[in-house]
């Protein structure tokens, strides 16, 4: 409200220059700069209350049992011909800037209370965070998030909000994006994947007529792991007695943006595929075809005790890339020397002799990164 | 940003078993880093 005081008295200062003879250009001038960053925070702060509202909205409707449905869109059609990669690339950078030391808590608190951010977990002092980008990776005090020791459990890799889970049956079977919208786990994970679809039926033909199975994509798959890892491999893991399951997790801006270990097991691939970076928020997923299949992800796969186990960490515009620990010179959102869409995903297999990388349940495995 | 992972879990094998994964999380929950998303009973 003073701010406005003071714009309404500098507005009635150029009035009476004005009024005095037109000598109130200057003054003119310098109610430009702040009129437009009035302006701009206004905008800013619409949008976000429109967003808020959009976001109550669905959890309402959620709460009362109503699904949203996927409906392309006009906007979700424009951010294709956007240079999403860039804007990205464009923030990152912004935000990697060294903010001034006495700025920083004001820039973090409001930061935390525009998304709802713990800033008593962060494991350093506020002042301490040199950038934007430096808060957002922060790491969290000892004993902040305690890690289920049940055996016969898998914890939750990151912090967010449950979208969908469920169980895959069948071969090609598919991940609901939205209502009225899936997506194949194979195009998600890539065609490369030694993810066992075998449907139980399927698997007792096959296990009858082996010479056929012998041409079946999977099956080479499994084979070329078993020729890459036989230290690892164990033809028991692979019966369909066991089920495969899915489940998706969105961060939202203001949470824990690191990705741990949901359970021991040995990471044996990791695929990298370069693709878009479109928005994943809420109304993403209702508008954007193939979203988490177009954006740039990095799939890690390997096995536990009880097989199989893919975590594919998909990048979005704001927070475009992705960082390994298990490989600190890994490095995503880089510009895009090909145009092609649909070029392979880049793999690197992590197991010279056969063994993977071996992780523990709630070991860190990586990081979003702003831009 | 979203994560997706896509694993395999003991299911139910007999009636009487109990060694079948179930999620015990629904749709809508918040979660972190640690908690349980779901398990099985060891037979």
């Amino acid at each position: 409200s003073s701010f406005i005081r003071k714009l309404r008295g500098q507005a009635v200062a150029q009035a009476q220059a004005s009024f005095n003879g037109g000598s109130g250009s200057s003054k003119g001038d310098s109610f430009l700069v702040p009129g437009a960053t009035v302006a701009t925070l206004l905008m800013l702060g619409a949008l976000h209350a429109r967003r808020m509202y959009d976001d109550k909205k669905v959890e309402e409707e959620r709460g009362k049992g109503i699904e949203s449905e996927f409906q392309p869109d006009l906007k979700a059609t424009f951010l294709r011909f956007l240079p999403l990669r860039s804007m990205s690339r464009c923030w990152g950078y912004l935000t990697s800037v060294e903010i001034p030391v006495w700025l920083r808590p004001y820039i973090y608190r409001a930061w935390a209370r525009a998304f709802h951010s713990n800033l008593e977990e962060a494991a350093s002092p506020l002042d301490e965070y040199a950038s934007l980008r430096d808060f957002f990776i922060r790491t969290l005090k000892e004993g902040c998030r305690p890690i289920d020791s049940d055996p016969h459990c898998l914890v939750s890799p990151v912090d967010g909000t449950i979208l969908r889970f469920g169980e895959l049956k069948g071969p090609g079977a598919m991940i609901e994006q939205v209502k009225g919208f899936s997506y194949s786990v194979s195009s998600l994970l890539g065609a490369s994947s030694f993810l066992p679809m075998v449907a139980e039926g399927q698997m007792e033909e096959d296990e009858e007529e082996p010479e056929k199975t012998s041409v079946s994509k999977s099956k080479k798959s499994w084979w070329r792991i078993s020729l890459a890892s036989p230290k690892v491999w164990d033809p028991v893991l692979s019966r369909p007695m066991r089920g495969l399951f899915y489940c998706v997790i969105y961060l939202k801006p203001g949470d824990y943006h690191r990705i741990h270990s949901p359970v021991d097991w040995k990471i044996l691939i990791r695929r990298h595929f370069s693709g878009n970076l479109f928005p994943v928020n809420e109304r993403a997923t209702r508008t954007i075809r193939n979203l988490y299949v177009e954006n740039e992800r990095v799939v890690l796969e390997g096995l536990w005790q009880e097989g199989f186990m893919a975590i594919a960490a998909v990048g979005a515009t704001n927070i475009g890339s992705i960082e390994l620990v298990i490989e600190p010179k890994f490095r995503t959102n880089l510009q895009r020397k090909r145009l092609a869409h649909s070029e392979p995903p880049e793999e690197r297999l992590y197991d010279p002799e056969g063994v993977g990388i071996m992780l523990r349940k709630g070991d860190e495995v990586g990081a979003f990164n702003m831009g | 940003s979203t994560v997706v992972m896509v694993f395999q879990a003991p299911v139910k094998k007999t009636v009487d078993s109990l060694s079948e994964f179930k999620f015990s999380v629904k749709r809508g929950d918040k979660i972190r880093v640690g908690e349980a998303l779901g398990g099985w009973q060891e037979q």
